[in-house]
């Protein structure tokens, strides 16, 4: 089945997100 | 929308803080914090929470699958194991919440491909003479051994420990059994 998958620089990228 | 809607995560984890009150027993001293299904959440809780390196000695911090108790007992642990990493008090300042959130980023980001599935959670212990990070899995066994060394490879890759140095799986039952001493390796990478 699918599998969501996140790189390493999107979740960094997601740290300050309002 | 990129803005309005949250990034939804694989599964949904469990964050656990151990303090070492000795008046109280092991597990009275484990306590659930929080859970998230969302990368934003995720950074909500940890921007929120004390580094791991500013814990006091004998606490712990663990983040698990929902679920998975963050113990050998559990279902999902007792037939499983841990990759180790230990720390020596230098690296408690340079590497420790690195080394911590990398793990977290791994876990949460599916990073293991279809060995994903075999994670239940990590564990970082603060201690006095040793810090210690583990990612735990949930079958040890010889069938799950390619799986076990995937984990084992991607974490050295993942926190660039040098090819040279060596990381543990050890299974959580010799852990049990060899309480005080050290546990020893069933697979090494």
């Amino acid at each position: 089945g699918t599998r969501i998958v996140y790189e390493r620089s999107t979740l960094l990228n997601l740290r300050n997100s309002p | 929308p990129e803005l309005l809607i949250k990034h939804p995560l694989q599964n949904t984890w469990t964050l656990w803080y151990f303090e070492n009150d000795k008046k109280k027993s092991w597990e009275e001293n484990l306590r659930e914090i929080a859970s998230f299904s969302t990368v934003e959440d995720f950074w909500s809780l940890y921007n929120h929470i004390k580094c791991a390196s500013e814990l006091r000695i004998g606490c712990d911090y663990s983040l698990f699958k929902k679920g998975i108790r963050p113990m050998w007992e559990d279902e999902s642990n007792k037939q499983g194991g841990r990759w180790l990493i230990s720390l020596d008090r230098k690296q408690r300042e340079t590497e420790l919440d690195n080394f911590w959130l990398e793990i977290l980023l791994c876990m949460i980001g599916e990073a293991f491909d279809d060995h994903s599935e075999d994670v239940c959670g990590a564990v970082v212990n603060i201690r006095s003479k040793a810090d210690k990070i583990a990612l735990w899995t949930s079958d040890s066994s010889s069938s799950k051994s390619e799986g076990v060394i995937y984990i084992g490879k991607k974490i050295k890759e993942r926190l660039k420990i040098a090819p040279k140095a060596t990381i543990g799986y050890q299974i959580h039952k010799d852990t049990m059994e060899k309480a005080g001493s050290v546990a020893k390796n069933t697979y090494t990478v």
